[in-house]
């Protein structure tokens, strides 16, 4: 099953969902592969992959294979596709190829079968690059901040979803929107709680990330929460999504 | 003088700085233009105008005036030049356009007399786009969130405004980089903070943003920090940014 984790809103958690849930599931004895198509390559950092000298932007951009990028972690079960600066060339080679928003789909039909599970990280934004992970992904999940910026965007995005799974991929299913970065203390936490609830009912997950620090520190370390630090309060969040998302699907 | 707000990482407070940085240089009596150039049009709600029926997208893909879409806000002496989805068209148009990377910066040419300070919310990407407010500003104001993923991004912002300084744009300067989010119970808001200063000295403004909820919470109000709590940490905050601004150009 590939999973695109998507949000154009900047910030809301996407690679810190891609990197933790990820590591989760590999300790649920998933094999799982961790696709970075942000050119940021935060998701590639964050588990300690720096300057990688084959990235994705070699498999987009030169349509080479997949398998010839991918790292192991320091987590049993967990592969890494890295990113790398030269992913932004994409945006602009993209858009005059030939059936341009299928280059990752079948980039990862070679590599479908080799994993249980694959997690797309993608940037902050709806261009080709999302787009093809729409188009490339069976199922998605949407971080969502609990802040009022995040909640504007969400009806914009799922107009998107709702077009590609008019044309270009009628299987896309929406796993579910995670709260992130839930603060109790705060009223504004509680109000965009209430209204992704309120509007998207079941589709939200019941796992909440909260605001804690330890997921901001782990990628530094180049390493995911669950190895970091796992008691804190967001390594518990992120194996609960895991679970969560195994049993949705 | 025109600032564009930039920083590809996403989240890391472009719109909270511009929408705040404009406010209080008004209330400083500057007469001050805020021009969103983001498709998410966060820095417009941000004011209280959503769906606006002219935005930038109809001055940068359809040549219109930018006076023709000014709008006032609640603050006496801050206007904005709201922005709307269409403008996530650019990506797609500007490309294929003569001279592409001048067009705001032309745009803006008409407007510049009207305004002592005119202040560019960008996207999170270098896109196109962002590259148009490298090129159409004076000025630059990074936000740099206090957390690893906003540190590691900085040096290839820091790239690609030497390589726009280099040939579209040499008369560009940063004014400088401005710490958000801090919270100083946490050890890697410390420890950001101490890498700025140590890579950029000077060119970290004084004023530090901290953590503070009344930031989140007023752009639901649709209004500025300092008018929805003027005595709170982020609106006095911003007040002294405002100054800094000010007196470093
Ligand atoms: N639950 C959390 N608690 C505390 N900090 C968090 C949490 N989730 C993410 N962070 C931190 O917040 C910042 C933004 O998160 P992250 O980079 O994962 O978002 P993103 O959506 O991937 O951003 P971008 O849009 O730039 O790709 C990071 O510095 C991250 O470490
Ligand atoms: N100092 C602060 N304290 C608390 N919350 C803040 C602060 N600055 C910004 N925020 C909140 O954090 C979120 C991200 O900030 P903001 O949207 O301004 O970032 P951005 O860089 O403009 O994001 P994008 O990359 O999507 O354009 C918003 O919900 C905002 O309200
Ligand atoms: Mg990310
Ligand atoms: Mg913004």
């Amino acid at each position: 099953m590939i999973y695109a984790v998507v949000n154009q809103k900047g910030g809301v958690g996407k690679t810190t969902t891609s990197v933790n849930l990820g590591a989760s599931l590999a300790l649920l004895d998933k094999r799982v592969l961790l696709v970075d198509i942000d050119s940021q390559a935060n998701a590639s950092s964050g588990l300690g992959i720096v300057q990688a000298p084959l990235t994705m932007a070699d498999v987009i951009l030169d349509g080479r294979p997949i398998a010839d990028i991918v790292v192991p972690t320091r987590i049993e079960g967990l592969f890494v596709a890295p990113s790398g600066q030269d992913l932004a060339g994409a945006a602009v080679e993209l858009p005059g190829r030939p059936e341009r928003e299928f280059v990752l789909r079948r980039a990862l039909e070679e590599v479908r079968g080799s994993y249980d599970i694959i997690i797309l990280d993608c940037p902050p934004s709806l261009d080709l690059i999302t787009v093809n992970a729409l188009v490339g992904a069976d199922r998605l999940i949407v971080p969502v901040q609990c802040e009022f910026y995040a909640l504007e965007g969400l009806s914009r995005l799922l107009e998107t979803i709702t077009a590609v799974q008019a044309s270009l991929n009628p299987g896309l299913r929406v796993t579910g929107m995670l709260m992130t970065m839930h603060d109790p203390r705060t009223r504004i936490s509680a109000e965009v709680i209430g209204e992704v609830r309120k509007h998207f009912g079941e589709l939200a997950f019941r796992a909440v990330i909260p605001r804690n620090v330890r997921l901001a520190e782990a990628p530094s370390h180049g390493e995911p929460v669950i190895r970091y630090d796992a008691a804190s309060s967001g390594a518990v969040a992120y194996s609960q999504v895991a679970r969560e998302v195994l049993q949705r699907d």
